[in-house]
């Protein structure tokens, strides 16, 4: 299994259509301090289930929609798909009978969110079970946050511990 | 359970010195279950000593020390159990140039046994130089945020001018 | 008292306004006593809003954005009572280009108005490069820190070569 | 008033005598990771007075001693000189007689540390406040340590507000 492509609409400051591509190799993401890096990583993780709108730098989840700029009004609706190719069929029951996934997460204000497979809603427990599956999800150590690195090494033993729970 | 963890933390233990040493370029490392006799309950201690240097807790470690050895760490788990993708947001930033050197020379040798996507944000000329592909993001409207591919002929020239 | 805590707040918020719309060459922010009638139980929030975003709480700002605002701040009250010497390690670490020339050219400044010795550790090219002198600190013999001064023309050589 | 040296002897891994002049304008300071940069601020810090081990990332004071290498045994005794000048006689009445001040701090193992002021024994409370009336010293929000920079916007509000009592 492998992802292919992250699309975001609304979602922060990536107000248009926006398609990254993800390929295997490296990929480098650069621009200036502000311009929408971290943005991405966190459209990723909100794909993936995360409920936490703290790890999201926010107070509510719905700061994830577009808030508007000076010369731009805010939007009420943000979407974030991921593509997921299944053709080694490796994903869990649930999603066995598809070559491709598309999941999709969609927010609107004062309506809460959702989650879609293929087009057809699913739970939020499908979705992240599907990413857990692939060692991956909202909770992954293998998604660095900015300034989080250090983190591993200040946290107190026990909590480290839980590093190796993923593992194990 | 109890052993699932404990075969767990041999294996990302052993990973863990391999790994370290390699990002290092000499010294060892090792991991440590302390605290309580059932691993399930134990703190996740870590000894680490760069070459030359006493074997320490990591607090004494400068800040530079203190990321290549998370990276090591973070890596020995990946290795475990490796994802479709990995994403590393400005991990580089507290490192001198023959590190930064060493960890993506690291990043491509996992990209290439595990075929996972790397996602790798930076402003360091030097990694930007290491990368397959690079996007920028820009902000020509303010606060709206755009993605371009940048071509790494731009790039290459981007790095002679700095 | 809180006579005393209230004309400081009024001082280093109407500096610390200043030095963010120069430091983001443009936009605003300000500084405001929360939580509490009484100044000496208040908290000190932080409002932002960087060229052409809306004014927001720090927290969504970027963590360069952050680092410059925290600049700011941080000199806004350096400035009410300029101390003979200022350490800054590594403070750069999460710049971008354009942002580390402003941050350099504000200390440049503050130095001359002020006449502070600044410390300032860096592993950025840019940086260096606009510093009055240049200590090195290697370990020759590993463990052992021996301290350098390096000449100018050299660090020349080695921005040249990066 | 103003510092022109820091002088280390057995501090951290400054095993060996080490003089860094201190003069008006920018002073950068570079070196591989590890090599002593951050042992440096943290001398400084030590000799005006600093009371937490914790914040020189040890577990105890004596984590400043030089604690050998594979090469090289450990020692007992670290020593940091300070040189202020104070021809215009700004430091406070204890320190008014002097041109020149040399503040020492010397610390050896299981004996417990102790300051010098041009050679004679002063409290750490005396030092402390040479330090405070030149808004220095060991806590002051001039010396920026390395991952500090952040703390200033992550702290509670209500934290905040002691960088406000400084300017007070
Ligand atoms: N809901 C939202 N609507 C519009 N803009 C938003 C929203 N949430 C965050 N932003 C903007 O996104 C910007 C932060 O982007 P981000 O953290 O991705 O920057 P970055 O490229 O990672 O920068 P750095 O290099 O400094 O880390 C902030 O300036 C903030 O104003
Ligand atoms: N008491 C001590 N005796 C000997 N060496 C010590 C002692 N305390 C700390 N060190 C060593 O000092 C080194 C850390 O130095 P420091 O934090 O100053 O590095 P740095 O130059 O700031 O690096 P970076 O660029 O990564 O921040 C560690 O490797 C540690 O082993
Ligand atoms: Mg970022
Ligand atoms: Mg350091």
């Amino acid at each position: 299994v492998n992802f292919t492509k992250l699309k975001l609409l609304g979602f922060k400051s990536f107000v248009e259509p926006t398609e990254l591509p993800i390929r295997t190799g490296l990929t480098g993401i650069v621009g200036p301090n502000g311009c929408g890096k971290s943005n991405l990583v966190e459209a990723l993780r909100w794909v993936m289930g995360e409920t936490s709108a703290k790890r999201m730098r926010g107070s509510g989840m719905e700061d994830v929609i577009f808030n508007g700029t000076t010369d731009r009004p805010a939007r009420n609706i943000a979407e974030v798909h991921l593509a997921v190719n299944n053709s080694d069929r490796k994903a869990p029951a649930a999603f066995a009978d598809f070559d491709e996934i598309d999941i999709t997460r969609r927010i609107e204000r004062n309506k809460g969110s959702n989650y879609r497979a293929n087009g057809k809603e699913v739970r939020a427990r499908d979705v992240q079970l599907l990413f857990a599956d692939l060692a991956s999800g909202a909770g992954s150590s293998a998604l660095v946050g900015q300034g989080k690195i250090g983190a591993l090494i200040n946290a107190k033993a026990t909590e480290r511990r839980s590093i190796l729970e993923e593992a194990a | 359970g109890r052993a699932r963890l404990l075969d767990a933390f041999e294996l990302v233990n052993e990973r863990f010195g391999v790994l370290f040493t390699k990002l290092f370029g000499g010294g060892s490392a090792r991991l440590e279950l302390i605290g309580s006799s059932d691993p399930l309950e134990a703190g996740l201690e870590i000894m680490a000593s760069p070459p030359g240097k006493k074997l320490q807790t990591i607090s004494l470690l400068s800040g530079g020390e203190q990321t290549m050895t998370a990276i090591a760490l973070l890596f020995a788990v990946f290795m475990t159990n490796p994802a479709p993708i990995c994403v590393l947001d400005e991990v580089d930033a507290p490192l001198d140039e023959a590190n930064v050197n060493r960890f993506c020379g690291m990043v491509s040798e996992i990209a290439e046994q595990t075929g996972t996507a790397f996602l790798v944000i930076t402003h360091n000329p030097v990694t930007m130089a290491r990368m397959d592909r690079l996007f920028g993001v820009t902000m020509a409207e303010r606060g709206i945020s755009q993605l371009l591919s940048v071509d790494l002929q731009a790039a290459a020239k981007m790095r002679a001018a700095e």
